[in-house]
């Protein structure tokens, strides 16, 4: 039984199980070696920034993986710094539609 | 905006008109199908004000161009749905006209019933998977519904310049549709 006057606080964390997990990647620079950001390659490579036909992505943030990050804060309108910062981890974990975000045939972003 | 690979539309003569269904199989049983149904009706109605190409409610099923129903986890077009949150739908490029939701989430019409902390407005992931089966990639500008992500609890269902001069790209302008109009309501929502 909860005791009188006790409040209990639920948090959700309005993120998918999974990758909630790649917070642990934020400031993770180039060179260096994480266990699982090959779970985040794999991501990358799901929405079109790394190339499919890799199936044994490396823990290591190697050049390839630099310019997916490049491409990705490019796509999204992030600021573009080629580092996991907060502001694309978060990015990586909002909810988001399945579709890949570089299926472009030689169009551009249209600018104003 | 963007485009899928080859730029692929719905190759049809004008006054174009698509036929669009939802599965009478594959739903989410706290939903009435009456809401989901308007829900839907006013996503198409978005594009079909910006472009010459209406769309109607198919009585069948399986004979419609454009088939919407609510999947879970594997569901046999390679393209596996999560649970809760990550993907939350999917669909194909012209002329495919396959539109997928992931029926793990919670899915709202209106926010004021829907408590959820992780309710996804189904009418702005509806407009946004439309934008694809015409033929839309994801776009960089924020603001576009094009835009790849969505968070829980957030509305976003106008059509910006950036997604009506993308489909008209493709499609031609309806000619009731004033450019005008739409760059007024922009302004005013900047702040003028």
């Amino acid at each position: 039984r909860t005791a009188p006057g006790t409040v209990t606080v639920v948090t959700v964390d309005a993120r998918n199980s999974t990758w909630r997990d790649f917070s642990r990647f934020q400031d993770a620079g180039k060179g260096t070696q994480v266990d699982g950001m090959s779970e985040l390659k794999r991501y990358f490579s799901r929405f079109g920034y790394l190339p499919a036909a890799v199936s044994d992505f490396t823990d290591v943030f190697d050049d390839d993986f630099e310019s997916a990050v490049v491409a990705f804060q490019t796509n999204l309108g992030l600021d573009v710094t080629g580092e996991l910062n907060a502001e694309t981890i978060s990015a990586v974990m909002s909810p988001r539609c399945g579709v890949g975000d570089t299926p472009v045939d030689g169009a551009q972003p249209l600018r104003r | 905006y963007a485009y899928f690979p080859g730029r692929p539309r719905w190759d049809r003569a004008e006054p174009a008109t698509l036929s669009y269904a939802l599965s009478p199989q594959y739903t989410v049983g706290y939903l009435s199908q009456e809401d989901v149904r308007a829900v839907f009706r006013r996503s198409f109605a978005r594009w079909s004000a910006v472009i010459p190409v209406s769309f109607v409610e198919a009585v069948e099923y399986r004979k419609a161009d454009i088939r919407i129903g609510f999947y879970r986890g594997d569901h046999g077009d390679g393209q596996p749905f999560d649970g809760v949150l990550g993907v939350l739908a999917h669909a194909f490029s012209p002329e495919d006209g396959r539109v997928h939701f992931d029926a793990a989430e919670t899915w709202a019409l209106d926010f004021k019933r829907e408590k959820a902390k992780v309710a996804i407005d189904l009418e702005s992931v509806a407009t946004h998977e439309i934008g694809h089966v015409l033929g839309l990639g994801h776009s960089s500008v924020r603001e576009a519904v094009m835009y790849p992500r969505v968070n829980p609890r957030t509305r976003k269902v106008d059509l910006r310049i950036d997604d009506v001069e993308g489909v008209q790209a493709l499609y031609g302008s309806n000619p009731n549709f004033r450019l005008s109009s739409l760059l007024e309501s922009e302004s005013e929502n900047n702040g003028g």
